[in-house]
C-alpha cells in the first residue's frame, strides 16, 4: 500500500 | 513535487525534444540509436499502463502521454520516413537488445514488490530503463563523428536520472512512507552508466570542442 502511494514518478 | 524532480522531468522532456528537433530540422537521424529509442518506447508502454487504471495528477498523465507519443513519433521517423530513414546508421547500430530485454524481464519476475502482471511489467520497465542507453553509447563510440545535438540529448537524459536521485534523497527525508529500493538501486546504476560519457562531455564543453569518445 505504501509503495502504491508513492508511485507518482515518471 | 520538488524542484529536483521537476527539473529532472523537464530535462527528460527536453532530451526528447532535442532528438525530434534534430530529426525534423536536419532531416537526419545520424548518430541516433534506433535500438535505444525502441527500448525506451517499450519502457514507457510497460510503465505507463497505469494510465488505464490509476490517476495521479493532470501533470503526471500529460507527461506520460507525451513520452509515449514522442517515443513512437521518433521511431516512426527513423523507420518509415523516406528521407530520415536513409540517414540511420543501420550497420553500426547492431546492439542485440535481446541481451538487455531478457535479463531485465527475468530479474523483474524474481525481484518485485508484488507478483502481478502490472507490477512485474512496471518493475521490468525500471530495470530496462537503467540500461536502455547502452546501444546509444555503443553507437556513439563507433561513429567518431558525434554532432552536438546528439551529445546534448545523451547529457540531458543522464542528467534527468541524476536529478531524480537528489529528489529521492529529498523525499526520503520529507515524506513518511517514501521507500523505493528497486527504483533507487536501478536509478543509481542508470546514472553510473553515464559517468564515462559525462567525463568526456565536460572536457569537450570546457575546451569548446566537439565531443569525442575514445574507441
Amino acid at each position: 500500500k505504501e509503495e502504491e502511494e508513492t508511485k507518482d514518478e515518471l | 513535487m520538488n524542484l529536483f524532480r521537476l527539473t529532472g522531468d523537464m530535462m527528460h522532456l527536453f532530451s526528447i525534444l532535442v532528438i525530434l528537433l534534430k530529426i525534423r530540422a536536419t532531416k537526419s537521424c545520424r548518430g541516433i540509436s534506433l535500438k535505444t529509442q525502441e527500448l525506451y518506447a517499450l519502457v514507457f508502454v510497460c510503465r505507463y499502463l497505469d494510465l488505464l487504471y490509476s490517476f495521479v495528477s493532470v501533470y503526471n498523465s500529460v507527461m506520460k502521454v507525451t513520452f509515449l507519443a514522442t517515443a513512437f513519433s521518433i521511431i516512426r521517423y527513423m523507420r518509415y520516413d523516406k528521407v530520415v530513414r536513409q540517414t540511420y546508421d543501420r550497420e553500426q547500430d547492431t546492439f542485440r537488445y535481446g541481451f538487455l530485454v531478457a535479463p531485465c524481464f527475468v530479474l523483474a519476475l524474481l525481484i518485485n514488490h508484488k507478483f502481478t502482471l502490472t507490477e512485474v511489467l512496471w518493475t521490468f520497465s525500471i530495470y530496462l530503463e537503467a540500461v536502455a542507453i547502452l546501444p546509444q553509447l555503443v553507437l556513439m563510440q563507433r561513429t567518431q563523428n558525434i554532432d552536438n545535438l546528439t551529445a546534448h540529448y545523451v547529457a540531458l537524459l543522464g542528467g534527468y536520472r541524476a536529478l531524480y536521485i537528489v529528489n529521492w534523497v529529498y523525499r526520503y527525508f520529507t515524506e513518511r512512507h517514501y521507500k523505493q529500493w528497486i527504483v533507487w538501486i536501478s536509478g543509481l546504476i542508470q546514472t553510473a552508466i553515464y559517468a564515462d560519457f559525462f567525463y568526456f562531455y565536460t572536457i569537450a564543453w570546457k575546451s569548446n570542442k566537439r565531443l569525442q569518445l575514445p574507441a
